[in-house]
């Protein structure tokens, strides 16, 4: 049971540091919070940034919280069948250079597992295997495969 | 397993006309205007998927998962379907697809069907969580809610791994 | 009491309808969930974009919710001497079209209140009367007053 | 009244070396790439406000908004001081501009100044909510929270409205 446990929180742990290093080139890891309770232990999200202390995922910025987050979910599916991933909006935070990393990892990954990303950004559109428009006219959606040069007149 | 079609007919935003997404097993990108209806699509996922409640879907009741605008006025149900590519055999159905549907009515009542044929809902998500399929799974990340992943606290994130031990 | 109260409703449901307009062309309103009881009753947020049913905020999509939260909060202050608003990334989950109209709305404002503004977008970047670029070395952040050129630079 | 200045050392990811923002009564807009300190800002105004939750300047304990980097150390305070200009009048002080100064020490013990000169908390709230500025107000948006004003329920939005009243 712990031993389970156990196994499974270094194998996260080391797909997340991963992950996160693919994406930023700094390190992260999962550790227990009272590594003298096990049984009972909360975990904890460590992460450090190129540069920078390594703190708690929850006290580092906006952008830096959306690459941990993302990291972190790469790193749990691994261990499951589950083999999609759909994401809405993911880099709304992002700047260019993470924008650019994140999607450079998620066209890797779909070489293994479908992805469905959800995206106002062109950087994102160009890369995708299919491209679909969703539209509302009269307060009716549809949906139309396309292309980036289409989109553009889409969203005008 | 993978999601080969996804097909949405009066769900939210999406009136009377069937709408037909083809998926491959790479990397789709959706994309479009404010308001366009692209998280409705994820919605609709969830909802096939069993999701049980109409706040994880947006929607204050039920009801408001079904179609209402000025060109169709108020549909009376909603039908979505999700057909896997199911030829690595993790779910346990015969055949290379499954399609899930779920048909809501302007009862608030769902019926669910496997293959075409009627289903129970557990039926449904016993099925799926043989590939680890769940309306809720942290595979499917909505929007606005990648931060706060980031700031899960520790017990929760203990819970996360224990689910997956 | 109650007179205040429902004064106050009044006036901010108009400013809102009106902020709503300039940036959507929708309409907006705010109403009593029971007005039969208006001692007690709470407070709901409708929005009409154009072509649209008229819907609760917590109904439409997320930009929708980011400009009526928007709206909403450059209502509220015209009744109150806050001088300055601080906005930081609201236009996350904007579009093209809706980030351009509310940028235009808030050089508008910022003719009569002072408003900050964060955001990674080159867009309301080029509005600003005066543009700062914040960024990190060895873990110690900096901030240079800046034009829209050199940022390029700095975000690379 | 709008705020001319804002001066930090050692908040946060700001270091040692004191940091002057001068700001006009238009458009300020601050950009740059993530995690370079733009959050930091406005967390720095909320503290100089008199912001008491660690939380919601987005760190555990008051004692991590001390600056920590690996080319300074950790320091042994924060600082931070906001420059109303007060020529209107708004604020019930002599004097055409108003600093209020806020500074924390490494034992989470925090000192409070009005134009250079000691004063309590309560007094800077007390003479800043004359113009109805308080560290927690809506006038603020901090990052990753306009979609969830939008989904205020119905209660919380009436009290809003009641505040003001
Ligand atoms: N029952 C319904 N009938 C018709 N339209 C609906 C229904 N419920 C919600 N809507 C509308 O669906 C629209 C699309 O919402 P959705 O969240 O999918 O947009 P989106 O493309 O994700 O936009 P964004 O880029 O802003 O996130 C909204 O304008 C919303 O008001
Ligand atoms: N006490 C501290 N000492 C030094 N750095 C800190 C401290 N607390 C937080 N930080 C760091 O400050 C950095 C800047 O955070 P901030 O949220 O201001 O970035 P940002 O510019 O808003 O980025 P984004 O565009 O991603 O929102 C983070 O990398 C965070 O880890
Ligand atoms: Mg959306
Ligand atoms: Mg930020």
């Amino acid at each position: 049971e712990l031993n389970t446990f156990m196994k499974t929180l270094e194998k996260v742990s080391e797909n997340f540091r991963f992950f996160f290093h693919q994406i930023t080139g700094g390190e992260a890891w999962l550790r227990l919070e009272k590594p003298d309770e096990p049984l009972k232990s909360g975990v904890e999200m460590i992460v450090k940034f190129i540069g920078k202390t390594a703190r708690s995922s929850s006290a580092v910025s906006g952008g830096e919280k959306s690459v941990a987050a993302t990291a972190l979910i790469l790193a749990l599916q691994g261990l499951t069948p589950a083999e999609f991933y759909i994401f809405d909006e993911i880099d709304a935070h992002l700047d260019i250079n993470y924008t650019a990393r994140l999607v450079e990892l998620l066209k890797e990954m779909s070489k293994h597992r479908q992805i469905i990303v959800v995206s106002l950004k062109d950087v994102i559109a160009e890369r995708a295997d299919m491209l679909y428009g969703v539209y509302m006219r009269n307060g009716v959606s549809s949906i139309v495969k396309t292309s980036l040069e289409e989109v553009e007149t889409l969203v005008g | 397993v993978y999601i080969k079609r996804i097909t949405i007919q009066g769900f939210k935003s999406f009136g009377s006309k069937r709408v037909v997404i083809k998926l491959g097993p790479g990397l789709t990108v959706i994309t479009g205007p404010n308001g366009g209806g692209k998280s409705t699509v994820v919605d609709a996922i969830k909802f096939a998927l069993g999701e049980l409640s109409a706040h994880s879907l947006r929607a204050g009741r039920f009801s408001e998962l079904i179609h209402e605008s000025p060109a169709e006025g108020r549909l009376s149900s909603a039908k979505v379907s999700l057909t896997f590519n199911n030829t690595d055999k993790s779910l346990p159905v015969d055949g290379d697809e499954v399609t899930v549907t779920r048909k809501l009515a302007n009862t608030g009542e769902s019926e669910y069907m496997l293959n075409g044929k009627q289903a129970s809902r557990n039926d449904i998500l016993t099925i799926l969580s043989a590939a680890n399929i769940k309306p809720d799974g942290l595979n499917i990340v909505t929007q606005g809610s990648v931060i706060g992943i980031a700031e899960m606290n520790s017990n929760e994130l203990r819970r996360v791994i224990e689910d997956i031990a």
